[in-house]
């Protein structure tokens, strides 16, 4: 464990709680992805199944029920309680043009080709991309609540500080993970127009509104 | 292929 990996978990952490609370307290899933929130879902099921396989530590063991246990309350706000709050005619972006291609492409490119680690490379593959029906919606609706972009800011933060963690663990403990570094490289990228917007908007205290 | 599998990181 480094200081980069542990903020990253932390900044991860904060995501998901800042998510479920803002739902939670507004009663409103207004300008949240569900279908993004329920590609995270997946994201963690496939990725945490080796809960059932392996035990690393009380740390690791307890993120992972609250990653996932966060994720499918969230899904559950959105579809269930707060569903009449849910912005579908948004949220469209075609998921299955995602799932797809990153399941064909976790069977041709994994380390080993055994049920769960082509599950967790699909895990990785899929984490990459996830985002993008919610930044899609965004686009559409030309802006977010400002909560709604801290939640993007600490998300897009959690694999920025991977990347550092990955840095790291390459200098000092010679240990680097090719997959999960070109996909963490693919998922931050994918968030460097939000942070910019982010970064000269909202923490100028200015609402964050895309050029529609 | 024996890699090390067993991911540690979340």
């Amino acid at each position: 464990m480094n200081v980069f990996r542990l903020t990253g978990d932390l900044s991860h952490l904060a995501a998901i709680i800042i998510l479920l609370l803002k739902i939670w307290k507004s009663r409103s899933c207004a300008g949240i992805s569900g279908k993004s929130q329920i590609l995270f879902a997946i994201v963690f099921t496939t990725r945490y199944l080796d809960l059932l396989t392996s035990f690393i530590s009380i740390y690791n063991t307890s993120m992972k029920v609250i990653y996932i246990g966060c994720a499918y309350a969230t899904v559950y706000l959105i579809y269930m309680k707060f569903r009449a709050t849910y912005d579908g005619n948004h949220d469209s972006f075609r998921v299955e043009f995602l799932v797809v291609p990153v399941g064909g492409l976790a069977v041709l490119v994994n380390h080993d080709f055994s049920f769960l680690e082509i599950l967790w490379t699909f895990s990785i593959y899929l984490e990459s991309v996830a985002i993008l029906p919610q930044l899609f919606m965004i686009s559409k609706t030309g802006e977010a609540e400002t909560i709604t972009t801290h939640y993007l800011f600490c998300l897009g933060l959690y694999r920025a500080l991977y990347l550092l963690n990955w840095i790291w663990r390459f200098y000092f403990e010679s240990f680097f993970d090719m997959i999960a570094i070109v996909a963490g490289v693919v998922q931050t990228v994918l968030y460097c127009d939000f942070f910019y917007l982010y970064i000269t908007k909202v923490l100028k205290g200015k609402k964050l509104s895309l050029p529609a | 292929k024996a890699k090390n599998l067993l991911h540690d990181e979340l």
